[in-house]
């Protein structure tokens, strides 16, 4: 039993291993992706994207637009519905998705 | 009391910690302004 | 006995990293996924289009949204340098990042939901390199966890 046991765990050590070299690669290859200069143009969401997921005659979209490393933090709901949002690298914008 | 940061800005790999502040903001059980309206909370977006 | 018994410990303790790594793995798939399927769905229509849309109805990537009820009332206070902002709400409200919205659109083709076409399953492979289409599989018939024993078996 004790080596049937070492056997299986020298197994899963190999399938971790191979899941971390996968996760590497693909944290590699996203990150390809949105820096990608070719891909610029054109990782974007229209307003009638938003518009299909959230219905504008119920729904507010608020849609914020932040500098990398722009903190965001929600307060404890019991205390306010609070959301405050605070950049180190420049201007945040922030629209409504328009109803039309 | 408990509130919740995040480092925003970047691509991916927030996802978990909105689902996590989606949670605690939908299941306080702080009285609503106009709780007397019906259907005040936000329908969950739709999928398509 | 008791050797027995800490490689039945250590034994667990792996799987338990091993399925967190696939869930990782398998988040960073459907990001990828979703993200060539917008860029491909976004030039299709410019060229059908013969035009980029409109720059003000258009957001690029990164960005967040944030939905709440119509007739939730906001108290906003921003900064001159639009550095920092204090939102209010008095209702609820959810926060979701770009890739949910993705999601949410479709670009991931429903393989996070475990329900995916054949023919979107064989678009949303060749989105992704060889090596990883099992999990693009695995992903669309939510079996993930069953073909776990298989990954070992190969491994």
């Amino acid at each position: 039993k004790y080596q049937g046991l070492e056997k299986e765990i020298h197994d899963l050590q190999v399938a971790e291993q191979q899941l971390d070299d996968l996760i590497q690669m693909c944290t590699v290859q996203l990150k390809l992706l949105t820096e990608d200069p070719e891909n610029q143009q054109y990782p974007y969401v229209t307003c009638q994207d938003l518009r299909s997921i959230a219905d504008p005659s119920e729904q507010m979209v608020m849609l914020i637009k932040a500098p990398p490393e722009t903190q965001l933090q929600v307060s404890d709901p019991a205390e306010a519905f609070q959301v405050s949002l605070k950049s180190t690298q420049g201007p945040i914008d922030v629209f409504l998705c328009p109803e039309d | 009391r408990s509130r919740i940061l995040v480092s925003i800005g970047e691509s991916f790999g927030t996802s978990e910690k909105f689902q996590k502040i989606n949670q605690m903001v939908g299941s306080s059980d702080r009285p609503l302004k106009r709780s007397a309206e019906v259907s005040t909370t936000p329908k969950p977006l739709k999928r398509l | 006995a008791q050797e027995c018994q800490n490689l039945e410990i250590e034994k667990q303790r792996r799987l338990e990293r091993i399925k967190q790594k696939r869930a990782q793995l398998q988040e960073l798939l459907l990001q990828q996924i979703a993200f060539k399927n917008l860029v491909q769905r976004n030039q299709q229509n410019e060229q059908q289009n013969q035009s980029p849309p409109a720059l003000n109805a258009t957001i690029q990537l990164p960005f967040l949204i944030v939905n709440t009820s119509k007739r939730t009332v906001i108290d906003c206070s921003i900064s001159s340098d639009k550095f920092e902002y204090l939102f209010n709400f008095d209702n609820t409200f959810e926060i979701h990042d770009d890739i949910e919205v993705l999601k949410r659109m479709g670009m991931s083709f429903g393989l996070e939901a475990g329900k995916c076409s054949a023919e979107d399953l064989r678009t949303a492979k060749s989105l992704v390199p060889k090596a990883l289409e099992g999990y693009v599989t695995d992903m669309s018939t939510g079996l993930s966890w069953l073909n776990q024993g298989l990954l070992l078996n190969s491994a």
